[in-house]
């Protein structure tokens, strides 16, 4: 079933505090290229998938989400 | 592996810790215990000694705290981070912070965290190793719930401190001792003897050579489990594996944490369907059943679910016959015969294993089926048996597998 909407959001926001905390990820706040942002967090993502060994959609597809949500170390994976 | 950016790492080989609180959720002597065994298991595979040190300032200060706790990185209740430790360096490098939020435990339970696993994680961080992308490494980002009782070091975590220290001295590093409680007291150097009261008997150190692999071509060698798996062939003993490939004429050499990290060590039984793409490990009541390297979900699961009575409480062997799709379960001097096909035991089961196949007059420690022939392994003895003709064909070692 398509996933509803609600959910969807807060996922895309545990996402986006994942990839800050462990992806080094930054999201621009007062970016008004809103497409930027997201194509920034797709690379992220991607940088995510690439580290599990999961496939590189750079979507916020199920097992991707899965990973982000298993019990963890809080070192980052990827650092500037 | 990974270490941090710049490589930092203690520029001496005698490091301290300090536990500065203990979690409630277990004794102050198995955190003791935890923190120190996670300490070994780095000793022994570099130059670096640990010491433990009661007040003052050591090099690494180890915590327990929730939420908030001073640094940058707060924690964030139940699950998700768990710990987290800071490279080498002064103030607060070094140091390992857990998360009083999660439920801390000694042995690895489903209801929370092994501490001994993840202090072992974090102190390498403390050491100067970052994150490792290989799935069963120690240093690998996700907390993987395995048997800690003879944990390994994985090769890869082994590669990454080493390229940091080097390896361990020639001559063993004697076992860190645990110096007696004095208040207050300032760290003690380490040549200054301590007189020790009887009851401060030195606290030794879990050994600090880890268990060895058996040669392959020991002539005394006897293995817990053997199984198929797709195509190769897989031979258990305690945590290690040897892996026999038609594909390749050397043996591996692997452990279990390497392919299935959460699985326990030391099976009893394991055999494959091969229809179904499935190896199911069995050890004491409980069984699982695993898909190459993907665990299925639900497991692990009573083996009364197959049909055994309450009286059996563990398996010594399970050998699958691709041939009639049956799969014999090896208890005693007696076995079962399972119908894959309906998923039930057959009728008129148990029967006594000497009555069906010739010349196996005793218990069996491992079973397997390859080029239509039964091979059961008892001891260091191989007993190869034609099934069809009900016929003990040849005795062998137990590894004439292994090109001994």
């Amino acid at each position: 079933f398509p996933v509803a909407p609600e959910k969807e959001k807060e996922d895309m926001q545990f996402a986006k505090k994942y990839l800050e905390n462990f992806y080094d990820f930054k999201e621009e706040k007062h970016s008004l290229f809103k497409a930027k942002n997201l194509s920034h967090m797709t690379d992220k993502i991607r940088e995510m998938q690439s580290f599990f060994g999961l496939e590189m959609t750079g979507e916020l597809n199920q097992k991707t989400l899965d990973m982000m949500k298993q019990p963890r170390c809080g070192i980052p994976d990827v650092r500037s | 592996y990974s270490t941090f950016p710049h490589s930092p790492t203690w520029k001496k080989e005698d490091v301290t810790y300090r536990i500065l609180n203990y979690t409630p959720d277990m004794l102050q002597a198995d955190v003791e215990e935890a923190i120190a065994r996670a300490f070994q298991l780095w000793s022994s595979v570099t130059p670096l000694r640990f010491t433990r040190v009661y007040g003052g300032q050591a090099d690494i200060m180890i915590s327990f705290a929730a939420g908030f706790h001073g640094d940058f990185y707060s924690f964030d209740g139940p699950g998700g981070t768990l710990a987290h430790a800071y490279p080498p360096g002064s103030g607060i490098g070094g140091d390992a912070h857990f998360d009083e939020d999660e439920n801390w435990t000694k042995f690895t339970t489903y209801s929370g965290y092994n501490l001994f696993l993840v202090a072992a994680h974090e102190l390498g961080h403390s050491l100067g190793l970052s994150h490792s992308n290989v799935f069963g490494a120690l240093m690998y980002p996700i907390y993987m719930a395995v048997d800690t009782r003879n944990y390994q070091l994985h090769q890869d975590d082994i590669d990454g401190i080493q390229a940091l220290y080097g390896p361990p001295k020639e001559s063993d590093a004697p076992p860190t001792k645990a110096f007696p409680p004095q208040e207050p007291t300032e760290m003690v150097p380490a040549e200054a003897p301590t007189p020790m009261s009887p009851r401060e008997e030195p606290t030794e150190m879990t050994p600090s050579r880890p268990p060895q692999r058996p040669d392959d071509c020991d002539p005394h060698l006897t293995f817990d489990a053997i199984t198929t798996l797709r195509g190769e062939t897989l031979f258990f003993k305690g945590s290690y594996v040897w892996r026999k490939s038609p594909y390749f004429s050397e043996i591996e050499h692997d452990t279990i944490s390497s392919f299935w990290p959460s699985l326990i060590s030391g099976f009893d039984a394991a055999y494959e369907v091969d229809k179904r793409d499935r190896v199911l490990f069995f050890k004491d009541d409980q069984y699982w059943a695993v898909s190459g390297y993907r665990i299925d979900s639900g497991f692990p699961k009573p083996i009364q679910n197959l049909g055994f009575p309450s009286s059996v409480r563990k398996i010594d062997a399970a050998v699958h016959d691709q041939s009639t799709k049956r799969t014999y379960f090896f208890v005693g001097n007696k076995y079962w015969s399972f119908n894959e096909n309906t998923q039930s035991m057959e009728r008129g089961y148990p029967r006594k294993i000497a009555a069906d196949f010739q010349g196996i007059g005793h218990p069996i420690d491992a079973a397997l089926q390859k080029n239509g022939y039964f091979y059961f392994f008892h001891g260091s003895s191989q007993y190869e048996v034609d099934i069809k003709r009900k016929k003990l064909i040849r005795i062998m070692k137990s590894n004439s597998w292994f090109n001994c």
